[in-house]
């Protein structure tokens, strides 16, 4: 069995120069997983 | 046995290679004729169909692959997976349980001690053991509340944004989403994004209003009250307690369009857009993915990665194939040809669907707030059947899924609203 998780998230937007380089961009949606990574419930897959 | 075994003579033969060959010709023939026999006899009938005005039958999937594809194909999968329900909920006899479940585990790799029920003489048969629950406590949720949580125990088969509309199963293979969701807007209750019933973008940009454009946000308005989610999840009346899970830190939050920007993307006509695009012009998003396979050692229920409200669901009643890594690898379009159920709805950023696909070991799914779904079930195929007629009569193509939406206990929210973590239902064997 699976499940196929489809979900509309903030792509983020690019930090202006003054802010300077963030590796994470601002809102971005940010995944937590690897492929072939075994996960269980509650486990985070991303964060916002 | 021990003279047998001692005393017997062991003779080595080769196998009858021309035999078994000549055998398998015999009936690989036998195969094709009777395919291309039945083909003719459904081409007459819808030949026949057609020229008295009555609708055609439905036609049976046929995927394209390797041979191991070709010959599952052939197999009657949904009833294979019947009879395998019905066989795991024979009762097993009370002194064989624990040995027997103690096998299994050892074999699928199930953590006994995770297991809610101490005592495994209380479960009667496999399909019992096998939707086990799991201790309080067993499966802490992330304490991040803007983080997505794993909807199940599994493993991470794919994962990432959707671009053109279309999923990669593979690297180079892509299905739809209009294939896996359905092509058509789901019927809701609730006022939809780009409806005649709410006030229009670029009513909202006028108006100067923030984050208005993000109608997403805004549920349902009874006696001229609008709703927020974020209210709604973090209010002092929330039924149940719902968590409060929206990002409060302003500064995280990403920095506003410019109105141009906002008025290019309003350019875009509604009618052009798919129905699951993302519709904030407000905060730029995208739409993301992830697929998780539960193996059969697995705790088998699901849970809720978010706090979110579900509108309606789609049951597609298709084939029941494994859903195994190497057929992910090998059958192109897998999760759009198998039986699943859509749960459709939104959340804090827009757009949400969950879609639990079953397997030929595990066809059914069950959904705790839908009494009425029933999947893998001869009845549903008749139904579909009788839906494909229906639409044919109509003139129109057939959708393929059964569509019902949901009231929910919250009027308000136009849909039943599930907090992050909650059980949601899950798969059971046959």
């Amino acid at each position: 069995s699976t499940i196929v998780l489809v979900f509309e998230a903030p792509k983020g937007v690019r930090p202006t120069l003054d802010e300077g380089y963030q590796e994470k961009r601002k809102g971005e949606f940010k995944w937590n997983i690897k492929d072939g990574m075994k996960v269980k419930v509650g486990e985070a897959l991303g964060f916002v | 046995l021990n003279s047998g075994l001692k005393n017997t003579k062991i003779k080595w033969e080769p196998i009858p290679i021309a035999l078994g060959v000549s055998f398998l010709g015999v009936w690989q023939l036998y195969r094709v004729q009777r395919r291309e026999r039945h083909t003719q006899i459904e081409r007459k009938e819808n030949e026949e169909a057609e020229s008295l005005g009555r609708p055609k039958k439905r036609e049976r999937i046929r995927p394209s692959g390797p041979w191991q594809v070709q010959i599952m194909s052939t197999l009657p999968l949904k009833a294979l997976s019947r009879v395998w329900g019905r066989f795991n909920e024979l009762t097993i006899p009370y002194y064989l349980r624990v040995p027997g479940f103690k096998l299994y585990s050892f074999i699928f790799g199930v953590n006994l001690s995770e297991v809610a029920e101490p005592d495994l003489h209380v479960f009667p048969n496999l399909a019992s053991f096998f939707y086990r629950t799991l201790k309080p406590g067993a499966r802490p949720l992330d304490p991040n509340p803007n983080a997505v949580l794993s909807p199940a125990d599994g493993k991470i088969i794919q994962f990432g944004i959707i671009e053109h509309g279309e999923v990669e199963q593979v690297k180079g293979v892509t299905y739809s989403l209009d294939a896996l969701l359905g092509s058509t807007r789901p019927k809701s209750r609730a006022p939809s994004i780009a409806g005649s019933e709410t006030k229009s973008s670029e009513e909202h940009i006028k108006s100067g209003e923030q984050d208005a454009i993000r109608t997403d946000e805004e549920f349902a308005n009874v006696n001229g009250i609008s709703y927020t989610l974020p209210n709604l999840f973090s209010g002092p009346e929330s039924k149940g307690g719902l968590p409060t899970e929206m990002p409060t830190d302003q500064s995280t939050a990403p920095a506003p369009s410019s109105e141009a920007e906002v008025r290019a993307d309003l350019a875009l006509s509604d009618a052009s857009r798919p129905w699951w695009a993302p519709a904030s012009t407000k905060t730029p998003s995208a739409l993301y993915y992830c697929v998780i396979y539960l193996a059969p050692g697995d705790y088998h229920r699901f849970h809720s990665p978010v706090s979110w409200v579900v509108e309606s669901r789609r049951h597609f009643a298709g084939e029941l194939y494994s859903v195994s890594p190497y057929l992910q690898r090998t059958l192109p379009g897998l999760f759009t040809l198998n039986e699943r159920v859509v749960l459709l709805g939104r959340w804090r950023w827009g757009f949400f669907s969950y879609t639990p696909v079953g397997a030929t070991n595990v066809g059914s799914i069950k959904i705790n707030f839908d009494r009425e779904l029933r999947t893998n079930s001869l009845n549903t195929d008749t139904a579909a059947d009788r839906a494909a007629e229906e639409a044919a009569a109509r003139g129109e193509p057939y959708s393929g899924f059964a569509e019902a939406t949901y009231e929910g206990a919250s009027q308000v929210l136009g849909g039943y609203s599930l907090k992050r973590g909650e059980e949601m239902g899950g798969f059971q064997l046959g």
